[in-house]
């Protein structure tokens, strides 16, 4: 289960406040996946108590709300990624960058399908460079038109600052320099970049772990 | 891994660069945690955690869209939706226990949650106003079982007048709502808005969760 609790005493009024969560939630607990399952218990909640003074910030038009919205949501991402970090049994943190969409949500949904792969995320805890089982997961996502197979390219990038491995450029599979990325794979942050075409503007991010043995030992020890 | 609270030392050498030494934290927000023993194996670890505003806040909040929503889902939404997430006092959480699958005996145990937690605040600004409980109440552990409620119910208080600003009533609530997490996750931050460009404002958040995480929240 995923709970959250955020407070600040910047001045909200309900309304406005309800609008900066659940945007800020879209793109940081929303886009989070350990193991794929959803909790009976998921809640995130937010409080305001405005004691820090200042005008109150009622609607998407109030001055400071776009400015909040940044904050908050960047604030939840970290949060986010903290509990991708902690993710039962796994060794990586795994970044998963779906761009050139024809929409946001074609783009998340891509990357989604890709961090719930049971064999995307034990090929990473193997230290497979398996640019098929990711291409495999992007080809079943449901109700997806921007994938072109054609167009479609998949790297790795490294989280160093070092040059992308690319896996595959626009549907073909490139020579993959297998020491190159098993460098990359033995970091314990990795990209998955993954360009879905060559007209979408719209990227998603997505952030995930690997499968490990250790994942089914707690899981299977848990008793209810 | 174990399902218990991670106190220093049990944290993994990796992980400790993510659990912060300090703070800066909202005003006007207080924070406290004590052991109520929801699980009987843990004997020792604090399982129950109390976020606190001094004055009736704003709220919002985020549930998850399983339909099989846990009875503190349904009561916090609720109580939300009955007060326009005005009047806003508290977050009570327990780990330990999900009080989700519990049927109306379990939604009658969130509410109680929440009504104990309000005794907390009847103070002049809390008076009660025909809109019921000011507290959202969160559960999180193993689902299908009652909460321990009567163990619940008579550490409220404790937690209440434990309640504090300091870093360390930050870091031990971020603790107490973890299960099988392996370090609590708390972060603040200040900034600044432009529609007050002299004011520093702080947001503090905490988060747990380890398995069963694939949050589809609306």
């Amino acid at each position: 289960t995923l709970l959250g609790i955020l407070c600040t005493d910047a001045p909200i009024a309900p309304s406005a406040l309800q609008a900066l969560l659940s945007a800020a939630i879209d793109k940081s607990f929303n886009s989070i996946s350990i193991d794929g399952d959803t909790s009976t218990n998921d809640t995130v909640a937010l409080l305001a108590n405005g004691a820090a003074g200042g005008p109150l910030i009622t609607s998407a038009s109030s001055p400071g709300y776009a400015e909040m919205q940044q904050t908050l949501t960047a604030f939840a991402v970290d949060l986010a990624k903290l509990v991708v970090r902690d993710g039962e049994g796994a060794t990586k943190f795994v970044t998963i960058r779906v761009t050139n969409a024809a929409s946001y949500a074609d783009a998340k949904k891509v990357a989604s399908t890709i961090a719930r792969s049971p064999l995307v995320k034990t090929a990473l805890y193997g230290k497979d460079a398996n640019w098929g089982r990711i291409l495999c997961a992007t080809g079943y996502a449901e109700g997806v038109d921007s994938v072109v197979p054609a167009e479609t390219s998949v790297s790795f990038v490294p989280t160093d600052g070092s040059a992308e491995l690319k896996l595959l450029v626009k549907g073909e599979p490139e020579k993959v320099d297998e020491a190159r990325a098993a460098e990359i794979l033995e970091a314990e942050d990795l990209e998955i970049l993954v360009r879905l075409s060559e007209r979408g503007g719209q990227e998603a991010v997505y952030w995930t772990g690997d499968f490990s043995h250790e994942y089914v030992t707690i899981n299977g020890d848990y008793r209810t | 891994r174990r399902y218990s609270a991670p106190g220093e030392g049990s944290i993994p050498p990796a992980k400790q660069k993510y659990v912060p030494t300090s703070g800066t934290y909202p005003k006007g927000f207080l924070a406290a945690s004590t052991h109520a023993g929801v699980k009987p194996s843990n004997t020792k670890f604090d399982d129950l955690a109390l976020i606190a505003s001094e004055s009736p806040c704003s709220g919002a909040a985020v549930f998850t869209k399983n339909k099989f929503q846990a009875a503190p889902v349904t009561v916090t939404r609720d109580m939300l939706k009955r007060r326009g997430g005005s009047g806003i006092r508290a977050v009570v959480v327990n780990s330990g226990c999900a009080n989700a699958v519990t049927g109306k005996g379990g939604i009658e145990d969130a509410v109680r949650m929440g009504e104990e937690t309000d005794k907390c605040f009847e103070d002049e600004s809390s008076q009660p106003d025909g809109n019921g409980s000011r507290t959202v109440v969160m559960s999180t552990g193993v689902i299908g079982q009652r909460l321990p409620l009567r163990r619940i119910i008579h550490k409220i208080p404790v937690a209440c007048s434990g309640l504090g600003s300091t870093h360390q009533h930050w870091l031990s609530a971020a603790r107490a709502i973890c299960t099988t997490d392996t370090f609590p996750k708390l972060l603040s931050r200040s900034f600044a808005l432009p529609s007050a460009p002299d004011t520093t404002y702080s947001l503090v958040g905490m988060t747990k969760g380890a398995g069963m995480i694939h949050p589809n929240m609306a």
